[in-house]
């Protein structure tokens, strides 16, 4: 009763951005990052 | 900062930009087939909507609940905020097939407004959390529970085998309900779970080279399949940088010179119920080709993540591609071996 499934490998969305040179416009646009930049000062110190 | 997965109750960010190992599920009678990314990192399964109008929705495959005979609509929905927009969707449940095994009643989340083009380049469409449920927005069982619930498993517990080869064989293996000893070397290391949201467990410390141990009074670290890297607090991570001889890019992430690898520390050690985990420099180093120039990036990566018991390390597939990882809800404990 063991249930198996593959798994895939796949370059990373990061990857292929950079590959097709896409990286930098893409994360000037969307900002992954801005909602922890946003909000890290409202956690308590540590 | 990629990967970066932060939960405040209602509000979460998901970002699956770093995302590698993906595998086959299929929803609704007849199937519908969908690519998910299997993440121990969130407790929900979504997939896009067939009412999915953004761009982001333009390339995946969709759910179509209209065309399923076995789908309930449920009537809620959910919002994901991230800081340029957010997610939206509706909830429903239908059969879910994985693997040949039927899970009867699955709630799911429909997307059908995704900002941001990100999953236009993604091979995947959804995600499948197998977390605990502390972690899900949905009322209802997630998938592993569903499991456990309607007794389709021997033992309650799931295992995960990652390549680090790219066309492999396997590329890697998730097994529900057990393990293959075939895939590892046994003894298997048991860690109890610290927290039952993510898979939380305690690092003991974190050595580099030797020198400078880090957390040395031991820390708290998730073990994330839907993360690429090993992550933690930026003060350590930069500390390691450092260490290491790498470098900024503009993108946040670190970079070496492939050429000084051999002289690179070479091994990294993470102590985990009192027992040594060792990277060596190939491993934690990440290799990438941009055309025919070769990139080497460091496997760490700066990203704060607070919980109530200290700042979070994350141990990503960087680390899941050395030692093989068991789930074990039975027992809330998190196991390794050498894979």
């Amino acid at each position: 009763a063991l249930i198996r499934v593959p798994l895939r490998k796949v370059p990373t969305i990061r990857s292929q951005l950079r590959s097709e040179g896409l990286l930098q416009d893409f994360l000037v646009e969307n900002r992954p990052d801005m909602f922890s930049r946003r909000y890290a000062q409202c956690f308590p110190a540590g | 900062t990629p990967s970066l997965r932060l939960g405040r109750s209602s509000e979460k960010i998901y970002n699956f930009m770093d995302a590698q190992y993906y595998g086959d599920i299929a929803l609704g009678t007849p199937e519908q087939n969908f690519s998910v990314v299997f993440d121990t990192g969130s407790s929900d399964l979504w997939v896009p909507s067939a009412y999915c109008v953004t761009e982001a929705c333009a390339l995946p495959k969709r759910f179509k609940a209209f065309k399923s005979t076995s789908f309930l609509h449920d009537g809620r929905q959910f919002g994901i905020n991230y800081g340029s927009g957010h997610l939206l969707g509706v909830m429903g449940r239908d059969y879910l097939m994985v693997a040949g095994m039927m899970v009867k009643r699955q709630e799911f989340r429909e997307s059908v407004y995704e900002p941001g083009t990100a999953f236009l380049k993604a091979r995947f469409d959804g995600v499948l959390g197998l977390g605990y449920p502390a972690l899900a927005e949905i009322l209802g069982n997630p998938v592993f529970d569903n499991m456990l619930a309607q007794n389709l498993l021997d033992k309650p517990i799931f295992s995960f085998y990652l390549s680090r080869k790219l066309n492999g064989s396997p590329e890697g293996e998730l097994l529900l309900g057990g393990t293959d000893e075939r895939l590892y070397d046994l003894p298997i290391n048991w860690l109890p779970v610290t927290a039952k949201a993510y898979w939380q467990i305690k690092i003991d410390s974190v050595v580099v080279q030797g020198v400078n141990p880090f957390c040395p009074h031991g820390c708290q670290a998730i073990v994330d399949t839907g993360t690429s890297l090993i992550t933690g607090p930026t003060d350590d991570i930069l500390d390691i940088q450092q260490l290491i001889g790498a470098t900024p890019t503009n993108f946040g992430e670190f970079i070496v010179d492939c050429a000084r690898l051999s002289n690179f520390p070479q091994h990294q050690h993470f102590v985990l119920g009192g027992k040594e985990y060792t990277l060596t420099s190939d491993q934690y180093i990440r290799k990438e080709m941009l055309g025919d120039r070769k990139l080497c990036f460091s496997g760490f990566q700066a990203v704060d993540m607070i919980s109530s018991e200290g700042p979070l390390w994350i141990l990503g597939d960087v680390f899941l591609t050395q030692y093989y990882s068991i789930f074990d809800r039975g027992q809330d404990r998190v196991g390794f071996a050498i894979a």
